[in-house]
C-alpha cells in the first residue's frame, strides 16, 4: 500500500477524521 | 498498514490511526471537546466570534488532555486518576502508570511507521532572508519516526501543531495573561481551565528526544542534533534551558508532508497536487445556492470584493492550491466559531471525497 500524508491546514481536522474513517473502513488503514 | 506521515492536525490524526483508535466516535470527540472548550471561553471574552484566534488562549492545551486519552484507552492502557490530572505537578511522562504493553506500543508504533513532521524555529527564523511559504521542505524541516512511548506521540503531535500566539501561548505565560486580562478573561480562570502548560511538557520532551537523536533533519534523515553539529551549528547548554519551543508546527515548513512521489496527499483544501490526493473538489455543487445564505462569511466578501480570484496559485513545485468559496469557508470555519453540525459535516465531507477517491481507481 501507498503511505499516506496527512497535511496541516487547520487545527480541527474533522475532515482528516472522515477520510480516516472511510479509510478504514475499506481496510485501507487499521 | 501503509507508511503513515502528518503535520499540525494531521499528524494526531496520524498518530491516532496507528494508535488504533476508532475515527467515530473516539476521534471525532476529540475534535468536539476542544472546540466546546474554545466555544466555551470565547463567550467569556469580548471577541465572541473568534474561537482558535483568542489572543492567548491555546487549542494544543485544550486537545492534549482527550488526545491523550484516546491513545491510551486504544492501546489498553489506565489513565491517570481525575485527582492526579488535575494535580500541574503530575508527571506525564511515568509511563508505567499507563500500563501499556511495551510489545504491543512497539507494534503500533514500529520504527519508521509513523512520520510526525516539525519546524525547527531556529534553522526558521536564522534564515534571512525568511524562506518563503510557497517553499516546499525548507531547512527548518525536522521529524520524528521513532518512538519511546506514548508521551514521545504526544508531544511530538502538540509541537507538530504548535503555532505561537495562535494555536499556543505566544511568548509565555506573562504575555498572554495580559493578552487575556486585555480581553476580559481573567488569568486565574484560564489557568484552572486551561494551564497553558502543555507546550512547556511538549518541549522539554522533544528536547530529550533531539538528544537521543530521535528528530531527525528533514533532508539528510541524520538526527538533527548531529546534523546541526556537521553542519557547524552551536548550541549552549543556556539555549537549551531556556529554549523550551524549539519546534514548531510542522506545516510550516513542509504543509504536504510527503514520503515519496506514491504517497497520498490528505488535505482539506481543495488543488491540485502533483501526488495522488484526497481534497475536496474544487466546485461543490451546492457551492452557488449557500453563498446567498451566507452574507456575512469571508467567502461572500470575497466574492464581492474580488471577482476576478484566480482559480489556483502555485504553492510549490508539488501543487497548487483553489482559491475558490468552498476553500474559503473550509478556513473560515476552521478558524472562527465552528459549531458540531458544522464539524460533522467536514467529517463527512471528507468520508465522501475519500469513498469517491477509492472508486474512481477501483480501489473499493
Amino acid at each position: 500500500l501507498p503511505s499516506i500524508g496527512f497535511s496541516g491546514a487547520g487545527f480541527l481536522g474533522c475532515y482528516h477524521v472522515g477520510v480516516s474513517a472511510c479509510l478504514q473502513r475499506h481496510g485501507w488503514l487499521g | 498498514v501503509p507508511l503513515l506521515t502528518g503535520v499540525s492536525a494531521g499528524s494526531m490524526i496520524a498518530a491516532a490511526t496507528a494508535a488504533g483508535v476508532a475515527p467515530e466516535p473516539d476521534g471525532m470527540d476529540v475534535v468536539l471537546t476542544a472546540a466546546r472548550r474554545t466555544r466555551e471561553l470565547s463567550k467569556k471574552s469580548l471577541l465572541p466570534t473568534f474561537d482558535a484566534l483568542t489572543p492567548g488562549y491555546s487549542l494544543i492545551d485544550a486537545v492534549e488532555g482527550t488526545f491523550r486519552e484516546a491513545i491510551v484507552k486504544s492501546l489498553g492502557g489506565t489513565l491517570p486518576s481525575q485527582s492526579q490530572q488535575q494535580n500541574r505537578d503530575y508527571d506525564y511522562t511515568l509511563e508505567s502508570l499507563y500500563d501499556i504493553d511495551p510489545q504491543l506500543f512497539q507494534r503500533r508504533f514500529p520504527m519508521g511507521s509513523l512520520r510526525i513532521g516539525l519546524t525547527d524555529k531556529r534553522a526558521l527564523l536564522s534564515t534571512f532572508p525568511p524562506p518563503s511559504p510557497l517553499s516546499s521542505l525548507p531547512t527548518a524541516y525536522r521529524y520524528v519516526d521513532s518512538y519511546r512511548n506514548v508521551e514521545d506521540v504526544v508531544a511530538a503531535c502538540m509541537l507538530s501543531s504548535y503555532i505561537p500566539g495562535v494555536t499556543g501561548p505566544l511568548l509565555g505565560d506573562n504575555i498572554s495573561d495580559k493578552l487575556l486580562e486585555a480581553f476580559n478573561i481573567g488569568g486565574s480562570e484560564k489557568d484552572e481551565e486551561a494551564g497553558n502548560d502543555a507546550m512547556k511538557r511538549a518541549g522539554r520532551q522533544l528536547r530529550e528526544m533531539t538528544r537521543l537523536g530521535l528528530v531527525k533533519d528533514g533532508k539528510t534523515g541524520l538526527p538533527s542534533a548531529q546534523s546541526e553539529t556537521e553542519t557547524g551549528i552551536e548550541r549552549s547548554s543556556q539555549d537549551e534551558e531556556d529554549d523550551s519551543t524549539q519546534y514548531w508546527d510542522g506545516g510550516i515548513a513542509d504543509v504536504f508532508p510527503t514520503f515519496d512521489d506514491n504517497t497520498i496527499i490528505v488535505s482539506p483544501i481543495s488543488g491540485m497536487y502533483s501526488n495522488p490526493t484526497i481534497c475536496p473538489s474544487m466546485q461543490q455543487p451546492n457551492e452557488v445556492e449557500n453563498q446567498s445564505l451566507d452574507n456575512s462569511s469571508v467567502s461572500y466578501l470575497l466574492r464581492s470584493y474580488v471577482p476576478s480570484l484566480p482559480a489556483t496559485f502555485r504553492h510549490c513545485p508539488k501543487s497548487s492550491l483553489g482559491l475558490n468559496m468552498g476553500n474559503a469557508r473550509a478556513v473560515k470555519d476552521m478558524i472562527l466559531s465552528s459549531d458540531d453540525e458544522q464539524l460533522y459535516q467536514r467529517f463527512k465531507e471528507g468520508y465522501d471525497d475519500t469513498t469517491r477517491f477509492l472508486n474512481e481507481r477501483g480501489l473499493t
